[in-house]
C-alpha cells in the first residue's frame, strides 16, 4: 500500500 | 527522523517560544488573535489524542505534551492575565466559517471512515487556515510588531520544512500521506505574502506597515 499516513509526526 | 523534519519541529517549537517571551516580556497580547490560538489548541486537542492510544517515540510524546500546554497557557495569557491589552475589535475574523467547512470536509474526504481517523483529518485541514485570524487582524490593523513577525516566519516555516521533509520521505521510504500534504501545500501559501513582506521588511530592519 502506497499510502501511508503521518502519524508519528507532529 | 530527517534534518528537514527535525528543522520543522525547531521551528515549531522556536515559533511557539518566540509568542511566549513577546507575550511575557511585554506584558501584552496586542496584536495577537486569540482566535487563531484558540483554532492552533483545537488542532493540536485533535490531533495529539493519540498520545491516548499508541507511543511513537519519547520525543513525539514529548513534543505533543509541549505544545497542548503552551497553547492553553497562551490562551489564558490572552483572555485572563493579559486580557486588558487583547484587541478584540481587531480579531474580528469568523472562524466559524472555518470550523464548519473544515469540520464538513474531514468527514468527506479521509482515509478511514473512523472516530479517531477523521478527528486527525479535521485537525490537518483546521491547522492549514487557523493562521488566517491573525493575518485577517494584521491586515485590519495595518501593522505587525517585529517580534509578532519572526512568530510567523518561523511558524510558517515549519510546514514548508515539513513540505521538504515529505519530499524527502517519498523517495527515501515511499512515504505518501495526500491529506496531509495537500493541507501542508495550502498552508505554506497561506503565508507566501507575509514571507514576502518579511523577507523585504523585516529582514531589513523594517516593521510591517500596510498602506491603508
Amino acid at each position: 500500500k502506497k499510502a501511508k499516513k503521518g502519524k508519528d509526526e507532529l | 527522523m530527517n534534518i528537514f523534519r527535525l528543522c520543522g519541529d525547531m521551528s515549531h517549537l522556536a515559533a511557539i517560544i518566540i509568542l511566549l517571551l513577546k507575550m511575557w516580556k511585554t506584558r501584552s497580547v496586542a496584536g495577537i488573535s486569540g482566535k487563531s490560538q484558540i483554532l492552533f489548541a483545537t488542532v493540536f486537542t485533535a490531533r495529539y489524542l493519540d498520545l491516548f492510544t499508541s507511543f511513537i517515540s519519547i520525543y513525539n510524546t514529548c513534543m505533543k505534551v509541549f505544545f497542548i500546554g503552551t497553547v492553553y497557557f497562551t490562551i489564558y495569557l490572552i483572555y485572563m492575565k493579559f486580557k486588558a491589552t487583547y484587541d478584540s475589535n481587531h480579531d474580528s475574523f469568523r472562524v466559524e466559517f472555518l470550523i464548519v467547512p473544515v469540520g464538513g470536509l474531514a468527514f468527506l474526504v479521509n482515509h478511514e471512515f473512523a472516530p479517531l481517523e477523521i478527528i486527525w483529518t479535521f485537525s490537518i485541514y483546521l491547522e492549514s487556515v487557523a493562521i488566517l485570524p491573525q493575518l485577517f487582524m494584521i491586515s485590519k490593523t495595518g501593522e505587525a510588531e517585529t517580534i509578532t513577525s519572526h512568530y510567523l516566519f518561523a511558524l510558517g516555516s515549519y510546514r514548508a520544512l515539513y513540505l521538504c521533509n515529505w519530499i524527502y520521505r517519498y523517495y527515501a521510504e515511499g512515504f505518501f500521506d495526500l491529506i496531509a500534504v495537500v493541507a501542508g501545500v495550502v498552508q505554506t501559501i497561506l503565508y507566501c505574502d507575509f514571507f514576502y513582506l518579511y523577507i523585504t521588511k523585516v529582514m531589513k530592519g523594517k516593521k510591517i506597515s500596510l498602506p491603508a
